[in-house]
């Protein structure tokens, strides 16, 4: 059955969707069958792939709100052999319409339980905060959240937080639910800080940060605006080296490889 | 009274908190009479002055619930002659405790009708969402909603929402609402796309632009870990430069420089 992970971190711009996105094409490119699930209503991983968020037909949404099932809303992208379910900015308004139903902490764990047969890994894209819609990622994730840390201060300040929020998912929720690694992004060598930031996540959290280090690389902020994840738009790049790398640290951890 | 602005962008890692702090502290150094209100549960701005958001005896999360004025959880940063309502952890929990309660978007617009008589300019930061601590920012935010906008391609996805997001709470809760200006952050002339960005922005909306544009800097993500904002970590850096440049034209800009 699929792997499932969430891709988590309510500190904004910390590189969830590019991760998210990155991943996603590597693991496609290398023959694994993959769902990327973009529960962010700015729909950032939708974008990042040429889909028009403002057009889908259809989108999570509906599938959080019942009217449709996951695989009608799925999307195909045959370059690069993956799936997508796309966001719309609909996606905001789930929070509150779904404040008093019981179980919506549940609604995408139940959706995506058709998919479990048909994917080797479910990726699921989440907002910068710890509403509803990442609740719902955290408690599909049977396989737990990989978290993205950009190598800053600021994005220090928050780990706590998210861990805590992660401990009650799987206290009330989701037994399953766990951190499967933190993954340290936008590492910028000109800087003391990145190093520090780096050295502090891996003295407290020895066991979780992933040896794969993401470098900032500009290729990576570029490649979104051509509609394209890394692995197609800058093969090359220190940034496609490093998600390779990445997806493989990834699939060896998981005995997929 | 008081001019009271919100930062706000609901894309994650724009600049909000860096551009609330900077402005913040440049104000305060004109002899301006500033008050910073920290209105992200993750507390950036607090922490970027040395606040320790684990051990404020009262934070703004108290004030939204009525349980303490504004003026009773002010802390007092005399170096940089500023006032700041540091937020807490617990902020993440006001959405949830107050859905149901009347008036609940108007909280911290009551709650800062006491500081108006007292300061020039009252910055409220945001966290990267458009859940109800952003609405009250918005409601509150008299002068309108200052938004950062980093230049990439993924950060000008959300603008439309955001600007759709400030007509509803202009046309539902606060007839004042609307957009002072646009501040380009992150420009990096290593890559075209920068560029290409502002360009689009300020096609788009070209009254709305500031003319400052913010340089990706490192000093910039370097003076948060010093508990300290970019004017006296390092005065002569190019983020310090820009920064004092856009706080020079927004005094300009309000009639009052
Ligand atoms: N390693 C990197 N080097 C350079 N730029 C990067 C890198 N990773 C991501 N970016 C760029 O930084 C910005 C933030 O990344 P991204 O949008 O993936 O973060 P996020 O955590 O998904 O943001 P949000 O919190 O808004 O969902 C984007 O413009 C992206 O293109
Ligand atoms: N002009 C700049 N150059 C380089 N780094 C910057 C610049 N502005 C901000 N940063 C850094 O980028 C990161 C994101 O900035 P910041 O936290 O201010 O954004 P934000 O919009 O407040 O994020 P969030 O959405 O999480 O609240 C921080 O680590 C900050 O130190
Ligand atoms: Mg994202
Ligand atoms: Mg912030």
């Amino acid at each position: 059955a699929a792997r499932v992970y969430a891709l988590a971190n309510q500190k904004g711009g910390v590189g969830k969707t590019t991760t998210a996105v990155s991943l996603a094409a590597f693991l496609g490119g290398a023959g694994v069958r993959v769902l990327l699930v973009d529960m962010d209503p700015q729909a950032s991983a939708s974008s990042s792939l040429n889909i028009d968020k403002d057009s889908v037909p259809a989108s999570v949404y509906d599938v959080l709100m019942g009217r449709r099932t996951l695989r009608s809303v799925v999307l195909r992208n045959a370059r690069l052999h993956i799936d997508v379910a796309p966001a719309s900015p609909a996606l905001a308004n789930a929070e509150v319409e779904l404040v008093s139903e019981i179980g919506r902490e549940h609604r995408l764990r139940t959706a995506l339980e058709e998919a479990l047969a048909l994917y080797d890994y479910i990726l699921i894209d989440c907002p910068p905060s710890l509403g509803l819609l990442t609740v719902n990622a955290l408690t599909a994730a049977r396989d737990g959240a990989i978290v993205p840390i950009q190598c800053e201060y600021l994005a220090l300040q928050g780990l706590g937080h998210l861990l805590r929020a992660i401990n009650l998912v799987r206290a009330h929720l989701n037994p399953e639910t766990k951190v499967r690694g933190l993954l340290m992004t936008m590492f910028d060598p000109r800087t003391n800080l990145s190093q520090e930031v780096v050295d502090e996540v891996r003295a407290h959290f020895p066991d979780l940060v992933f040896g794969t280090v993401i470098p900032r690389n500009v290729r990576l902020s570029e490649a979104p605006s051509h509609g394209e994840p890394i692995l197609t738009y800058a093969p090359n790049s220190a940034g496609a080296v490093a998600y390779a790398a990445f997806a493989e640290e990834l699939l060896r951890g998981d005995d997929r490889m």
